[in-house]
């Protein structure tokens, strides 16, 4: 575990805290995407199977049980809770996720390390998580007033994602053998998607101005 | 050639 790994997780899992802070505190899941968070859970459904099958140390397990609790806990409060479900924004998360899940689905069947369900599905998980945030991106441009914890949300899974890059390079010129380029190829594709919004949260900081994304 | 996975990343 280098500081770079340890960092990229722990912005994971402030920007799932301050979701869960804000969603509880508010009681308003108002500019949260319904479909982001259900693609996540399909997402850490599948990459963590290996619960079951192997366990690599107290900390892996603990922080995979937390991303999958806070993600359903997320999806129950915007589907049945009596309050917050009425705040969600039904009508500006359109995006059509099937879309995104069919050709992931597609591409791990044909492209992926061995030929089995646990791999296949995994790899599935790789490409998703590359793309899950799309939905909550479209949500956020329709959004007017984007309010600070949900420009922070984003703002801290993207953080994630970059730090993930700089522990790769760490780990490849440290380990020796370590390469992973489904995972190095799709996360690059996964920071990628977050560039823009980097530009616009940056700017609206240091202009003290609130964050808007033009459509 | 298989790579070499990491699954101990999150």
């Amino acid at each position: 575990m280098n500081i770079f790994r340890l960092a990229g997780d722990m912005m994971h899992l402030f920007s799932i805290i301050v979701l869960l802070l804000k969603i509880n505190a508010t009681r308003s899941c108002r500019g949260v995407s319904l479909k982001t968070q259900e693609l996540y859970a399909i997402v850490f459904v599948c990459r963590y199977l290996d619960l079951f099958t192997s366990f690599i140390s107290l900390y892996n397990t603990t922080m995979k049980l937390i991303f999958l609790l806070s993600t359903f806990t997320i999806i129950y409060w915007m589907r049945f809770h009596k309050v917050i479900r009425v705040t969600y924004d039904r009508e500006q998360d359109t995006f059509r996720y099937q879309f995104l899940i069919l050709p992931c689905f597609l591409l791990a069947l044909v492209l992926n390390n061995e030929f089995s369900a646990m791999e296949v599905l995994w790899t599935f998980s790789i490409y998703l998580e590359a793309v899950a945030i799309l939905p909550q991106l479209v949500l956020l441009q329709r959004t007017n007033n984007i309010d600070n914890l949900t420009g922070n949300y984003v703002f801290l899974l993207g953080s994630y994602r970059a730090l993930y890059i700089l522990n790769w390079i760490y780990r490849f010129m440290t380990e020796p053998n370590y390469r992973q380029y489904l995972v190095w190829i799709s996360g690059i594709v996964q920071t990628i998607v977050y560039i823009d919004f980097f530009y616009y949260y940056i700017r609206s900081w240091r202009n003290n101005e609130k964050l808007s994304l033009p459509a | 050639v298989r790579e070499k996975i990491a699954k101990d990343e999150l």
